[in-house]
């Protein structure tokens, strides 16, 4: 398995 | 202020119970148009995100926005006591500390009011950018459950491979290996009864184990068993649930309520070595 992503990289706050 | 009437309490009982074991807080973000809430889990994993729609209200009135916050173990509590047919009417003046519920039985013997305090949370609203996924998965929301469960007794992540001849959800651990194919099935919009099965009633007709599958471009992710796990609390209130992923991106998951709105998850995908 790999390492778990972080949504932060995709989303940025407003 | 707002003041908004739920014909069903099972709605927003189901709604709380499928969020509140992966957020521990957050702003409900009322305005004329209806109740919407969005935030991560503490570990910046999975995004949990909702709307309530005013037109799905029986009545429905916000005069300004309102940003409510609001602790989900505190809401679970309170909507307890209230029964699944019970109609809901929640109640929040201007500037108000506390968010009022008032539950009514159908035939209006038995009316119960109950309040929270709300907090004052900084709760920053993320971006979410519009876009078109390159394969979206429909299938019934008890049959993603079944999957996610199975899945979970050997491993901590699923594969999902979508391509031409279906998708195929993976997974291995100390014990072994197993996967699942679905080939697309265009059964799933199918009214008319068959052998495959019903669900469990509502409307579609939808196959028990059917799956359709629109696909742009094959996709390959890994994901955590865990929170797809943890998504599946949200199987009660829709027949469906819709996966949209695209490589490399956050999964989208999504359980329609009824015509009042969607549940609606996001999660990272795992990241290769």
């Amino acid at each position: 398995a790999g390492l778990q992503g972080r949504l932060d990289t995709f989303f940025k706050p407003v | 202020m707002l003041e908004a009437r739920l014909l069903q309490a099972s709605i927003l009982k189901g709604i709380v119970e499928s969020v509140k074991d992966l957020v521990r807080e957050a702003n409900f973000d009322c305005s004329d148009s209806g109740i919407s809430f969005q935030a991560m889990d503490e570990s910046n994993v999975a995004l949990s995100s909702f709307l309530l729609r005013a037109e799905g209200f029986e009545t429905y009135r916000c005069d300004r926005n309102l940003s409510l916050g609001v602790r989900f173990s505190s809401l679970s509590k309170i909507l307890k006591c209230a029964n699944n047919d019970d109609i809901v009417v929640i109640r929040a003046e201007d500037d108000a500390d506390v968010l009022n519920f008032v539950f009514e039985s159908p035939d209006e013997s038995k009316i119960s009011e109950y309040q929270i305090k709300l907090l004052d949370i900084d709760g920053e609203h993320l971006s979410i950018p519009e876009q078109e996924f390159d394969c979206v998965i429909k299938m019934s929301s008890s049959e993603f459950s079944k999957l996610c469960r199975d899945m979970t007794l050997l491993g901590q992540t699923v594969v999902i491979d979508a391509a031409k001849e279906g998708v195929k959800f993976s997974t291995y651990g100390d014990i072994g290996a197993g996967s699942v194919l679905y080939k697309h099935s265009s059964s799933i919009d199918d009214s008319s009864s068959g052998s495959g099965g019903k669900g469990r009633g509502g409307s579609g007709g939808m196959s028990a184990r059917g799956c359709s599958i629109e696909l742009r471009e094959p996709v390959s992710l890994e994901l955590s068993l865990k929170y797809l796990n943890n998504f599946t609390k949200a199987a009660p209130l829709s027949d469906y649930v819709v996966i949209s992923a695209s490589n490399e991106i956050p999964v989208m998951v999504q359980f329609d309520v009824g015509d009042i709105g969607y549940i609606r998850y996001y999660l990272a995908p795992q990241i290769k070595d």
